[in-house]
């Protein structure tokens, strides 16, 4: 099964929004995924299980003192299960710089997983530091979310840049997809944002699905539920139920 | 004058956006404001006057070659002048820390300021590291832009316990205000979020100006204008106008 980082510096582009959802639609097909949160606002953890109260039970742990991470791997009420973060995860940057040994700690401890046939998703921070550089080493495939706005197109250049200039000590490509979220038909620019995407990344690296914008996406986190719990039949779930139709049909995911 | 920083580490909540168009609102009415960029996505030096090439001609040689902060002032289209931003700032957690002498560094500078009369504005990464601990200690007033959705508000909470921690170092209570934006009158979760901003933060320190959610907002850094020259009779342009208004009355801002 693939790894998947959820990444894009920009912020509030929906990457905790996606990757809430893409693991609710996995455990809905009868999966049993499990979620990583790199981010040390600790969102994904808050809405999926209740954010750690402490350092020492969040992949903080991991990181600074080498738990195992499968220790820390915490229920929720669906299929799912998530090791949570700490808003402590902030010190990592400084506490472990971006040596070769520091940005590939979580690569190794993917590799080595116990049971290699579920699916993992890593939630990351908006910013390229250490966690969201664990993220890039340890993935299989990269998911760009990218609103549809002028300022995460920016964002989205950015990150090609940083991968481009990456992949060299990657030693291979890291295969990647745009994911253009919060796309609202009445407005010119969204469809000019899309037109970007494909023009600039191609369009085998750019979703067909596009995430709208639909409130049932921002007021699920508020009800501690994914989507499919909180509005099944709203625009938000059909259009994650079609990016995991697009993942399993393009092989990316099994 | 005041130095204002605008800081809310969840991503997307509109920092770039406020800071933008409140220079905008400054220069508008005759003032030649001052714009720090300490975002290493630059955004903000990228719409007013193109982000810097080199890392030399940015706010990084102040940090961490101790360069004169007026020495990098660029000029904009309007009357606001600017200190850039680069990617290179990523890399200051590391390098810094977050001493007492690390944090306190633009404090001392903007302190010593040769021209006080001029407003600042502090545009903020979305993270509390080294950048937005040094806004924090040089401003006299934190403005944080929460956008109208949950997420964003358990950031403003997480902000506020920061603070908390953060004053008796600052030894002073940092005055605060919390602003709404992209703020959907058709949704029902906006009303909660304002109601839920006052009742936590009290009236006091919430702005009455709320930014409505408008697409000129959007598209302006597009056209790498402020709202009042991309779309004067807009009600973004507007909403900022009345915040400018609002500070002004205050007596936060003269
Ligand atoms: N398609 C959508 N329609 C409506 N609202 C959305 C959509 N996607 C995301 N949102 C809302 O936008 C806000 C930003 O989304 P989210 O928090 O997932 O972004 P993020 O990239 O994880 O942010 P951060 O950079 O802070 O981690 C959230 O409040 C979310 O509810
Ligand atoms: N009131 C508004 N109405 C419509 N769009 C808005 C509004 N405020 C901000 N936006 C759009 O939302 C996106 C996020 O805003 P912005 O980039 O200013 O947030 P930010 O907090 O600076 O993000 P980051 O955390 O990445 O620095 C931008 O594309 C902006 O154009
Ligand atoms: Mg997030
Ligand atoms: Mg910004």
């Amino acid at each position: 099964m693939a790894v998947i980082a959820v990444f894009n510096q920009k912020g509030g582009v929906g990457k905790t929004t996606s990757t809430l959802n893409l693991l609710g639609a996995l455990a809905r097909i009868g999966q049993r995924p499990i979620g990583i949160d790199l981010d040390p606002q600790a969102h994904l953890s808050g809405i999926l299980c209740g954010a750690p109260q402490h350092a020492e039970d969040s992949a903080y742990e991991f990181f600074a003192r080498g738990k195992s991470l499968w220790s820390l791997l915490r229920p929720t009420r669906s299929a799912t299960e998530i090791v949570g973060a700490h808003i402590e995860m902030s010190r990592l940057d400084s506490l472990l710089g971006k040596s070769m040994n520091a940005i590939t700690r979580l690569g190794v401890a993917l590799h080595r997983r116990p049971e290699p046939e579920r699916q993992i998703l890593i939630d990351c921070p908006p910013q390229l530091g250490v966690l969201s550089l664990n993220a890039m080493f340890a993935c299989d495939l990269l998911i760009v979310p990218v609103s549809a706005d002028f300022l995460a197109m920016q964002g989205a250049r950015s990150i090609d840049h940083a991968l481009n200039a990456l992949e060299p000590v990657l030693k291979r490509r890291l295969p990647r997809r745009y994911l253009l979220t919060r796309f609202d038909t009445r407005r010119r620019m969204c469809a000019t944002i899309a037109e970007q995407l494909v023009a600039e990344f191609g369009a085998a690296d750019v979703f067909e699905t596009r995430i709208a914008e639909n409130v049932s996406l921002a007021e699920s986190p508020w009800m501690k539920m994914d989507v499919f719990e909180h509005a099944p039949a709203s625009r938000g779930a059909i259009a994650y139920e079609a990016l995991l139709g697009e993942l399993l049909g393009s092989g990316l995911v099994n």
